[in-house]
C-alpha cells in the first residue's frame, strides 16, 4: 500500500458516500445514470470474484464489502425504491450500455495475465470500469445543469482513478516486477474520458458559478 | 498462490 492508492480508494469512498448522500439525502436520483451504476455494480462483482478465496488484508476485504454493497444498493434503489425510481428519468438515460458490456467481455478473452476464469473476469472489470463512466456523462451532457451532488459525485469518481496513476507510476519505480499494464493503461483511458469534465468543474469552481456542461 | 497474478488493488 502507498499513499497514492490510499488516496485513491479515500477519493473512491468519498464518491461513493456523497453519491447515497445525494440518493438519500434528496429521495431523488435526477441526473444520475442507473446504467452506470449498472456497469459499476457488474464491475465489483465480477473484480471481486476472491473476496473469500484470496484474503489479502481486512482492509481490502473491507472496501471491497464496501464497493459491492453500496453499488447493489444504490441499483437497488433506483429500480425499485418507490420514491426515488418516480425521479429516475430513463428517457435521458438512453446510451446502449449492453454494448459496452459485450466489447469488454471480448477485449478480455483476448487481453488478460491468463486465460482463466478469474483473470478474463478480472481483466473484464478492468475495461468495464474504464467505459462505465460514459452513459453518466452522456446524461449529464443532456441534462444540461448539474446538481452539486452529481458533480462532486463524478469529479471524486473520476479523481480515484488519477491517483491510481500515481500509485502505478510510485509502484514501477519502486518495485521489481511492474506487471499492471492492464489496469494502468486501462486506468489512463478512463481518466481521460473526464478530461472535459473536470476542465468545466474546474471552470465553474474558478467563477463559483453553477457546473454547466455544453450539449 | 504462485504464479497466479496477485491483484491486490482494489
Amino acid at each position: 500500500m502507498n499513499i497514492f492508492r490510499f488516496a485513491g480508494d479515500m477519493t473512491h469512498l468519498i464518491s461513493v458516500l456523497v453519491l447515497l448522500l445525494k440518493i438519500y439525502a434528496t429521495k431523488s436520483c435526477s441526473g444520475i445514470s442507473l446504467k452506470t451504476q449498472e456497469l459499476y455494480a457488474l464491475v465489483f462483482l465480477s473484480r471481486y470474484l476472491d473476496l473469500f478465496t484470496n484474503y489479502i488484508s481486512l482492509y481490502n476485504t473491507l472496501m471491497k464489502l464496501v464497493f459491492i454493497g453500496s453499488s447493489l444498493a444504490i441499483v437497488w434503489c433506483m429500480r425499485m425504491h418507490h420514491a426515488v425510481k418516480r425521479s429516475y428519468d430513463k428517457e435521458v438515460d438512453t446510451f446502449r450500455h449492453y454494448y459496452l458490456v459485450l466489447a469488454c467481455f471480448v477485449l478480455a478473452t483476448l487481453v488478460n495475465e491468463q486465460f482463466t476464469l478469474r483473470e478474463v473476469c478480472w481483466a473484464f472489470s478492468i475495461y468495464l470500469e474504464a467505459v462505465a463512466i460514459l452513459p453518466q456523462l452522456v446524461l449529464l451532457q443532456r441534462s444540461g445543469n448539474v446538481d452539486n451532488l452529481t458533480g462532486q459525485y463524478v469529479f471524486f469518481l473520476g479523481a480515484y482513478r488519477a491517483f491510481y496513476i500515481l500509485n502505478w507510476i510510485y509502484r514501477y519505480f519502486t518495485e521489481q516486477y511492474f506487471t499492471r499494464w492492464i489496469a494502468c493503461i486501462a486506468g489512463i483511458v478512463q481518466t481521460a474520458l473526464y478530461a472535459d469534465f473536470f476542465y468545466y468543474y474546474f471552470i465553474s469552481w474558478k467563477n463559483n458559478a453553477k457546473l454547466q456542461l455544453p450539449a | 498462490p504462485i504464479g497466479q497474478p496477485m491483484h491486490d488493488e482494489l
